[in-house]
């Protein structure tokens, strides 16, 4: 299991979760706000199995809107190794 | 160090916050919400001792409410290796 | 890559913000609260270089502001490792 942590405008939230849960993943979403520019955005926490992350992170290169700005990218990405998943 | 990042119903947030703290664990607690049905939840970070998981994993599950719906849980839970914890 | 969680007094979030992006840092804040005392607070993510995590660190400790009550402190930091960063 990994957890991919994916900072995304919050004007794509929407599209991107859609887009997510309708290919049977499962996301919590996190409002968060840019250090350097002070922009509204949302911090997606996505647990994926090991070997669908190629494919969550397809899901969210096709659904967040392209970036206008140099430098300003449309999503900002980190995958972290996961020791235990529980539920009850 | 463990991580945990625990997602639980926030109706659920004060009691499982207190269960955890009166235990002597520490807890931080952001807003979140579902991607799929959108409802408002907490997510707790909860930095423990690797031989305190297992106690932290057992207040929480007997401090949140059963689920009364099919297929939704109580808590989701992520556990994650910290290199390095700091205060200061 | 590192990710550090930092978690500070939301009164020292435009100051430690401004602190690491004047370095050239990259931030992401979230809204949190203490689980004990229930104050407001920041939960900042930051991504760095492995050989940046030091230079980070020191940024935040001579940023925040001392605490004043005995057991409270002014930081508290969590550095996880990232299998894998990806922007576009
Ligand atoms: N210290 C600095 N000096 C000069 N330019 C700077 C800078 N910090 C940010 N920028 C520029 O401003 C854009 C928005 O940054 P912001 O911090 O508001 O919003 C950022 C931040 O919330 C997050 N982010 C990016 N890299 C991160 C990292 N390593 N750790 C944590 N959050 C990161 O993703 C958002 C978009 O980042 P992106 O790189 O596409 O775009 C960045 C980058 O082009
Ligand atoms: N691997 C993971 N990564 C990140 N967050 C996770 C996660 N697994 C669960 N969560 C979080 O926990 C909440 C409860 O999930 P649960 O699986 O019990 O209960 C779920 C599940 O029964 C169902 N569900 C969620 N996503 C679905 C999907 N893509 N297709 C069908 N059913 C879905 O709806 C319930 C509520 O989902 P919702 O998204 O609103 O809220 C989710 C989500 O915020
Ligand atoms: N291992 C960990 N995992 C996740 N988050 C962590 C953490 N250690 C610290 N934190 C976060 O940092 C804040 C400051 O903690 P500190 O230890 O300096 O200062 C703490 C500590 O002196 C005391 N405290 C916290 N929990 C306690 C407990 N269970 N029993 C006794 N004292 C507690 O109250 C102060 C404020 O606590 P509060 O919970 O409001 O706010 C905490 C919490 O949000």
């Amino acid at each position: 299991m990994k957890l991919i942590i994916a900072i995304v405008k919050d004007t794509d939230n929407d599209k991107v979760s859609h887009a997510l849960t309708s290919a049977d993943f499962r996301v919590t979403t996190v409002a968060s706000t840019g250090g350097f520019l002070r922009r509204g955005q949302t911090t997606m926490l996505i647990g994926v199995k090991d070997e669908r992350v190629e494919e969550a992170l397809n899901i969210l290169r096709s659904n967040v809107t392209r970036s206008t700005e140099p430098n300003v990218k449309s999503a900002t990405i980190f995958v972290i190794k996961v020791d235990d998943f529980i539920q009850f």
